[in-house]
């Protein structure tokens, strides 16, 4: 299982480094095994560093929107060595920018092809990618229910214009 | 394998029996704080064999079940129906299409069902094995897995890379 | 000490009761002395029951946004026993929808008049409470540069307008 | 009291000597991800004396000094001004303007100053005990300590309460 272990390490860092220069539009991101004090083995690390900035590579520094993006390019990495049909995504731009969000969405865009999304989103941007509009409403109090939109009902509080 | 149907009954906050039809591509959820959105993300990990109360926000399994409102009392049971078109066969059964389906009493007595027939929770596991949808795989990514994913210690994303591997 | 403690718990938890009545429009908030295991101390729990709902109080049951709402409230309870005269706040919105995030507004506005804030934030509602809106660039790769901002020159990508 | 400027030089991102003049009421910060707000936040929690290093995100206190980029070099230093207005007198000290000053040398070398005379970590604390500014008051509230707030155990939660008592 080590040599198991060591192939998928290296592909996943391959993906990563790949996602990492698209969702950053440059720059240099990496996976590190790195040995730890306690543990039998070596547990992993990430380096980055985004376009233009010398921060050496750790991500503590890094701004909550950069930490997400990171994070993503880590997660699309893993789901990339083990790809699935469908992909379920929970409000994953909320630290996100609108450059960053749409950055996002062109690499989601690549995968929307092969792969099916479920998106729960806030974002106006994120929107844009959807085929089909859903949103959850909550009129008795307590109680969910589900709506067909479209895309011109969202208003900026997400849903309040329709009832369709 | 897509996804076609979700249907939701006495889950968490969809009291009344709710249908959630997938097209292909990208199927966009929006609402406002509190409507129900996560909740329907809770019911697919939840009919796929999800065992941990806790990585569905609950202390225990019969949180799930509706508690009740204002207007409406509580139910007697949840349950949830996973329908799958399986003509790319990645599923490990001999049908295009899978309806999976869970139940859970509010007196704790619970049933799995694959295509209508009892089947047991490890059947469901074993279905779903490798189709990334499972437990163990990468298609659903939590409200807040991305910051503990930069919050990990190196070792606990050693873990995560070995569930990949 | 322990006198003064609960003192003090005793004054946060009412202006909690108040703030999530409030925020929340209604509902009941509450916080509560918990015996733990292997704790000498007793701990603090968070009762949280929104209008119209009947999850029994417990906090890990909530949504994303109520759950942020329910911890500013606790929050701003702290802020209200022990008050400053200033008050900074990093992105606290990120999670609210309009309608939550309007509500958090109204309730900071309160405080403005004998308060100074400092907020960070993306969300439009939020900037609407400025008497002073600054933006930070970073033209040169690496370099925060600050600039003055006037209201109308924000987009939706927060900045890119202006270079006031 | 209330601020009345704050001034980077070396810190973090702010290479070039930056100054934010604040008005009474209420001041709002934009910008893009990673534009350099939060550190603006970490610059006065720094110059009031926060002691950790991993509170201000960095490993070593030695990461709060601008590191270079692509057009610039690394920074000597890192210093911040806080000129806060005192004619309420919250302030101990008999000055209707005070400033507070933290430089750090790459070298490792720091200093403290309360209007240009050096001063201890310590005379900076005492100077804000009690306004709510210091480590110990509530009016920090920094990215992501909300949603720490909510995962928070029992116990940590009455630490939180016992720093306000
Ligand atoms: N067993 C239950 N019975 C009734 N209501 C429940 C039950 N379990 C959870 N809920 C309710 O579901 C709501 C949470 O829904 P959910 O997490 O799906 O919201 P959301 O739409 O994702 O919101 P956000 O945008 O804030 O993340 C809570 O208000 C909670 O009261
Ligand atoms: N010592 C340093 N020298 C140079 N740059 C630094 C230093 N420390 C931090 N930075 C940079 O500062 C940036 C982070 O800035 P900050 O956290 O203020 O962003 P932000 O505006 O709050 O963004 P967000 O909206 O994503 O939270 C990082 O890109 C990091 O590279
Ligand atoms: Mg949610
Ligand atoms: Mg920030």
């Amino acid at each position: 299982t080590s040599r198991l272990f060591h192939e998928a390490f290296a592909q996943i860092r391959t993906n990563f480094q790949e996602n990492f220069r698209r969702l950053f539009n440059g720059g240099k991101g990496d996976l590190i095994m790195v040995e730890e004090e306690g543990q039998p083995e070596p547990g992993i690390d990430i380096f980055a560093q985004p376009p233009g900035k010398n921060i050496g590579g750790s991500i503590t520094l890094m701004s909550g929107g950069e930490k997400a993006m990171t994070a993503i390019g880590l997660m699309l990495a893993l789901f990339q060595f083990k790809p699935s049909p469908i992909c379920v995504l929970d409000e994953i731009d909320a630290p996100l920018d609108d450059v960053n969000c749409q950055r996002l969405c062109d690499a989601l865009k690549e995968y929307a092809r092969t792969t099916q999304f479920l998106i729960i989103t806030h974002n106006k941007i994120t929107m844009a990618l959807a085929d089909t509009i859903y949103g959850v409403t909550m009129q008795e109090p307590g109680i969910s229910k589900l709506v067909s939109v479209k895309f011109q009902d969202i208003d900026s509080s997400g849903l309040l214009e329709t009832a369709s | 394998m897509f996804l076609k149907r979700l249907e939701l009954h006495g889950f968490k906050s969809f009291a009344h029996k709710t249908a959630i039809d997938f097209m292909p591509g990208v199927t966009i959820v929006v609402g406002p704080n509190g409507c129900g959105k996560s909740n329907v993300l809770d019911a697919m990990r939840w009919v796929l064999g999800e065992t941990s109360a806790k990585s569905l926000r609950g202390a225990k399994m019969g949180d799930v079940v509706f508690r009740g409102s204002a207007s409406m009392k509580a139910a007697n049971f949840a349950q949830v129906n996973l329908i799958v078109n399986n003509e790319a066969a990645n599923l490990k059964i001999d049908q295009t299409e899978v309806m999976v389906t869970r139940r859970l009493f509010s007196d704790g007595d619970a049933e799995y069902q694959i295509n209508k027939q009892k089947a047991r929770m490890r059947d469901v596991h074993e279905l779903f094995l490798d189709t990334g949808l499972g437990a163990d795989g990468y298609s659903v990514i939590e409200q807040g897995q991305i910051g503990q994913m930069v919050a990990a210690k190196p070792s606990e994303r050693r873990d995560l890379f070995e569930e990949a591997a």
